[in-house]
């Protein structure tokens, strides 16, 4: 219903503009609706100023801008509706240190009601997690789980010696 | 409602009987190309109850069966299975565990459990129901997807807001 | 032939005049997310004749023109140089360094400059007819779009090997 | 012509499964006319084989193996077609550590006749460039390039302590 999606909406809305700020360290973000009279098939606008620039359309935006613009509007949607787990596949690919640091500090706001799976290459990001577990393919073709330490694993995700598990 | 843990046997590159024991709060899954990480994922999606094998990135549902290595013949069936706590009593189900389950065969025969119980696929579907965990949604960000929460096209770009209302 | 440099002037978001002297072999350019680095690729193919402000994640083609920061004001121009080694004279031009530039300025006029000559862009592009180098062809994979050299679309699958033959 | 397009693919298709192999350490891929008697107009298939597993669709091949898979055919047609200049953005983004080693090995076999600029936030791809430069934005919206030496890299590309440029 018409109701339904403008509260939704303005909820998404509310928390994109927040979530935006957090992971970009200030600037600012929108989602507008083209047509207000028309909510059902109006067209949306995605805005997004990352601190210090000018807005611009966000076809510019770098490649790791959008991403952190695109998880505020997945997480915005998340928070407006609460999903028990989540699975996120390597999100943070585009991301550089600083960023990623900041997309987990993003995840701490988030687990009291979301449990998350991440499948990810960063460091950094293995660091944040409570528990990590290594896939490996020591027969050929073959997937096997490994409980892996953060020390065991070096730069960029290779598991160097897998304890015994 | 947490994910208790995955299991996984004969689904992709998982012929052997593989467990992810998951943490209340973020699990991280590592490890080199091609080893299974995102096959993981594709299992979720799957016992939820996934039904476009495009969406699996296969051509079609028998693709997910595991169909072999240098060593080893492909097998007749793939198998995943959820274990939830339920203890919020977020599913419909009035049990402090729920368990859920699916098999396909090569034949192209299914079966889909909900604590061990064979159910329809319609049945594990409506079990979730309301709780904002399923194929679609926003439990899963596949790998290279992020930037499609952004869509540009305008029929695309309603879409993530449809799915959110 | 080789690229001795890259030089930027109010290109997107080089501001300052800003200069690459290449390396013969691998040179690597790094930074933070946002910082310029998939610009300088944008402004090479610009320089080389690139007429399609989608292909440089723009709406209109002034969008390449720095229009400002938080401190400073839009600029008026955009310009970008690239200076060859034609030692091997693979340009039929009959000198051993060849400069060519272009500059676009706000009012939509564009100039196109081979070694200080103004000429239209048709010289522009067809100097590097059949050097394989050209704002279509291999010289650039942009950030993001290595996947769709394996483009699932026959079509476009068709159009990768077109341009190859 | 249809000669020449004929000549191109079977020369593209003999770097494509040389290439692979290496960069796979193994296995086999192919690119075939589905239709040889139409050549203009036949669709094209790929297919590909990392070692120890069996064929399958190239969907189902993970994120570093459709990159690895598709630089293969990227750098296929660039052999057959040599470009004096190739700049490829981020395109290691995917790739675990032995994976961009293997492609690092690979653009040596091509430095006698092609130059490359390389973006990429991976220090492995880093320490293998003739020279590194860094973009910053000391000022907020205004890229700089610093020269960067490859101690002054952190992790995953964020540059330290911009020396004295
Ligand atoms: N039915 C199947 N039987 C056996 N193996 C399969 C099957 N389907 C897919 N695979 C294999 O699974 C592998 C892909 O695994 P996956 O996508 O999970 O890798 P990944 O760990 O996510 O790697 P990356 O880091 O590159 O994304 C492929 O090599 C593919 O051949
Ligand atoms: N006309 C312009 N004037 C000023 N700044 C611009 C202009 N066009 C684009 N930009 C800015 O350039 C930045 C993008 O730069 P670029 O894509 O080169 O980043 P990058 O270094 O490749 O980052 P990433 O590692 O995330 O891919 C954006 O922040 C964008 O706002
Ligand atoms: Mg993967
Ligand atoms: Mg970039």
């Amino acid at each position: 219903s018409t109701k339904l999606f403008i509260e939704t909406f303005d909820r998404v809305r509310d928390h994109f503009q927040g979530i935006f700020r957090k992971l970009f360290g200030g600037g600012r973000a929108d989602i507008v609706l083209v047509d207000p009279e028309n909510p059902l098939e109006s067209g949306i606008e995605i805005t997004a100023k990352p601190p210090g620039k000018e807005a611009r359309s966000i076809t510019l935006l770098s490649g790791g801008e959008r991403t952190l613009t695109a998880v505020s509007l997945l997480f915005a949607i998340i928070r407006a509706h609460p999903c028990p787990c989540c699975l996120l596949d390597e999100v943070d690919a585009a991301l550089d240190e600083d960023n990623t640091e900041r997309f987990c500090m993003l995840l701490d706001e988030f687990l009291g009601r979301t449990q998350f799976v991440l499948i990810t290459h960063s460091r950094r990001t293995m660091a944040r997690a409570d528990l990590l577990y290594g896939v490996t393919m020591g027969e050929r073709g073959v997937s096997r789980r490994v409980g892996v330490r953060f020390e065991d694993v070096g730069e960029n995700g290779e598991i160097k010696e897998p304890p015994t598990a | 409602m947490k994910l208790k843990f995955i299991e996984l046997f004969g689904f992709k590159s998982f012929a052997e009987r593989v467990r992810f024991d998951l943490d209340r709060g973020v699990t991280a899954i590592v490890g080199p190309n091609g080893c299974g990480k995102s096959n993981v994922v594709d299992a979720v999606k799957w016992v939820l109850g996934e039904q476009r094998a495009r969406s699996l990135r296969g051509n079609e549902m028998t693709d997910v069966i595991f169909n072999g290595s240098e060593r080893r013949p492909p097998m007749d069936m793939a198998e995943v299975k959820l274990v939830f706590d339920n203890t919020e009593r977020v599913l419909p189900v009035d049990r402090d565990e729920v368990a859920i389950g699916r098999r396909l065969f090569r034949s192209g025969e299914s079966e889909y459990l909900i604590d061990g119980q064979n159910v329809r696929l319609k049945d594990l579907r409506e079990l979730f129901m309301g709780t904002g965990l399923g194929p679609g949604g926003y439990s899963f960000m596949e790998q290279g997807k992020i930037d499609s929460v952004l869509a540009s096209n305008p029929t695309d770009r309603r879409k993530v807001f449809e799915e959110a209302a």
